[in-house]
């Protein structure tokens, strides 16, 4: 029940997180 | 208030004539629709689930107004399938609007109306087509686009008018319209077609009977109001949305990845182009989460209303 | 006319078809006081010469399911003032028509407006008994009446008693109630309270969903405040004592809390855990497109390359 919706929330946290780690090397 | 209902035979005709919409690709700006035409078009739109439905419009015209008086849904589906969908629903046009004038309704078409579930109120390049060939053999004509699904969703209609441009013709610089979040696989539909038309305010009507009708209503559909639960009602939608967004982050971060290793050769202005696409990203995501906390709101309030009662 | 119906039936009525009839009869009204020879009157058989006579009349299409009857839709239809019915034909027409878009859709009834039904209107309910062997007969009365609270609209069944010794069919009134899906429910609201259809500020947003609640609230708030009234003038003697009423105040009392199961509560607290977390990530990227154009910012105002 809701798998689909905790499957795509998971896809948004792992994309922001390689985002952050993109800004962050922008900033280095 | 009820003087709209009066449709002017002699009027209309006249300005068939005079079809001042000829000259000026921007003629028209407003349309007014009616409270019975709204809710045909939305209940049928709702209806269609996640199919497109279509249906035609009847009105008149009143200076750069258009008047939306009724609505009647058309035996078409999927109008993103192929160009002018209603021509496989032109008997039925004939065959409905000979008993409509029996009963009184004398309005002629002023328009067409479809469904786009979910991704949004814009013209897509079939619709665009769809819609310079109603304004080459219908005018005057508009499209309206309804997205059951984010009325749902948003508690609020989500519906657009819009008319194109003549072919060759290139628009003035308008003001950016109203942002809306589009798909990542529409958003080149989109994209290609955005200049190719321009869109109509939208005002609404209701009589006087329909006035007094809808206060009292109210009475009875307030039970309804308190017991909706948007949060539970769109759930598919909600995760298609974020499935979308992620979609959306991981393409702008590789365009940041891009951006980073060819900035010295990259000109300045590809900077911008990125960072509008993290902003409108940044709005989508704030728009998912104002929904879904509208909705939550909703449960906390009923479930102290009608949960912290002891007896 | 009996009082109420017996026959067990649940109606459920749309507001769709409440300003279907409104549109139909305001329509036909301003082309009547509009026209100057009566004959221009034709879509109502040429009847009425005045506003104040008018009726219209038209075909009621939903869907029945056991017991529960529920009218979605209507459609206006062609009175032929001088044999008092109903055109076969163009109602055949119609429905053939309304079959293509709506197949799920069936003829439930009839409606008219006026100010209760006739003793003429049994000659069209019987009718429509070979289309459909119980009809349903809706009856709106368009007279504007701002002291009334409740909706002008009566549904009427056919029931056969037998009076003076002969078994007659006679209109009996039934109750019902108004049902709405969600989006039909939304637009109602959209066009009772003519709300713009462009976005607005967030904050326009966050007023227009409170508003309604509170609107909502507000209603319940006073229904329960009338209900109190009652209970205390009961009390004082200073009406009659309801023993029905008195077991369903009792009942609805005995209902609350609504719901204080440990399964609801898990659930209520997984979805406000759900909200949560998506405003989280929703506010952290909001935080990262801050934090990139920060970056970019600095690179331009400090950029070496240029």
């Amino acid at each position: 029940k809701g798998s689909k919706k905790y499957t795509a929330v998971d896809k948004w946290n792992r994309q922001l997180n390689s985002l952050y780690i993109a800004i962050a090397s922008r900033v280095c | 208030t009820d003087a709209i209902y009066f449709y002017d035979e002699a009027g209309q005709a006249q300005v068939q004539q005079e079809k001042p919409w000829a000259n000026d690709p921007h003629f028209f700006h407003k349309v007014r629709i009616s409270a019975l035409a709204l809710l045909k078009m939305v209940a049928h739109a709702r209806s269609g689930g996640t199919i497109e439905i279509m249906g035609v419009m009847q009105g008149k015209i009143d200076g750069d107004t258009f008047i939306v008086m009724d609505a009647y849904a058309l035996p078409v589906e999927g109008t993103e399938t192929r160009v002018n969908a209603q021509a496989d629903a032109y008997e039925y046009m004939v065959d409905y609007s000979q008993t409509n004038k029996q009963t009184g309704r004398l309005e002629n078409l002023v328009g067409w109306y479809h469904s786009h579930p979910g991704y949004g109120c814009w013209l897509s390049g079939i619709d665009v087509s769809t819609q310079m060939l109603n304004q080459q053999y219908q005018d005057p004509f508009f499209a309206l686009v309804i997205d059951p699904t984010r009325t749902v969703s948003a508690g609020k209609v989500d519906i657009g008018a819009f008319r194109t441009y003549r072919q060759g013709y290139k628009p003035p610089d308008e003001p950016l319209s109203e942002y809306q979040t589009i798909p990542l696989n529409k958003i080149e539909d989109f994209g290609v077609h955005c200049k190719q038309y321009y869109s109509l305010d939208i005002t609404y009507f209701k009589s006087s009977l329909d006035c007094h009708l809808l206060d009292l209503l109210w009475n009875k559909y307030w039970v309804n109001t308190l017991s909706s639960n948007p949060l539970l009602g769109s759930r598919d939608y909600v995760s298609g949305q974020i499935s979308d967004l992620a979609e959306k982050l991981e393409q702008a971060e590789n365009q940041m990845a891009h951006l980073r290793l060819g900035s010295f050769l990259m000109p300045s202005h590809r900077k911008k182009d990125e960072e509008s696409q993290l902003t409108k990203i940044t709005r989508d995501s704030s728009k998912i989460a104002v929904e879904q906390v509208h909705g939550l709101m909703s449960q906390v309030i009923k479930d102290s209303l009608f949960n912290s009662v002891c007896p | 006319m009996a009082s109420s119906s017996s026959s067990g039936l649940t109606f459920k009525l749309h507001p769709l078809v409440i300003v279907n009839i409104s549109d139909h009869y305001i329509r036909i009204k301003s082309q009547l006081q509009h026209s100057e020879t009566p004959d221009s009157s034709s879509a109502n058989g040429g009847g009425p010469s005045t506003a104040a006579d008018l009726r219209v009349f038209g075909c009621l299409i939903g869907v029945q399911c056991g017991r529960t009857v529920e009218i979605f839709n209507s459609f206006e239809l062609v009175y032929d003032s001088s044999s008092h019915s109903l055109d076969r034909a163009y109602l055949e027409k119609k429905q053939e028509l309304y079959k293509k878009v709506f197949p799920k859709f069936y003829i439930l009834g009839w409606y008219s407006t006026g100010n209760d039904a006739d003793e003429s209107d049994m000659q069209i309910h019987k009718s429509l008994m070979n289309i459909n062997e119980n009809p349903v007969y809706l009856v709106l009365n368009p007279t504007i009446n701002h002291s009334q609270k409740d909706l002008p609209i009566t549904i009427y069944e056919s029931e056969l008693h037998v009076i003076d010794g002969i078994p007659q069919s006679i209109l009996v009134r039934s109750n019902y109630t108004i049902e709405t899906v969600e989006a039909e429910r939304i637009s109602i609201d959209h066009v009772a309270h003519l709300k713009p259809s462009d976005g607005g500020s967030a904050g326009t947003q966050l007023a227009a969903h409170l508003t309604g609640i509170h609107s909502a609230i507000k209603m319940l708030n006073s229904r329960i405040r009338v209900l109190h009234q009652y209970l205390m003038a009961v009390q004082r003697g200073d009406m009659p004592l309801d023993n029905s009423l008195l077991r369903q105040v009792s009942s609805l009392l005995r209902r609350l809390p609504v719901i204080d199961s440990e399964k609801f509560r898990d659930d209520f607290l997984m979805e406000f855990n759900d909200t949560l977390l998506i405003t989280y990530l929703a506010m952290f990227t909001n935080c990262s497109s801050i934090m990139n154009e920060v970056v970019d910012k600095f690179s331009t105002a400090f950029d070496k390359h240029t």
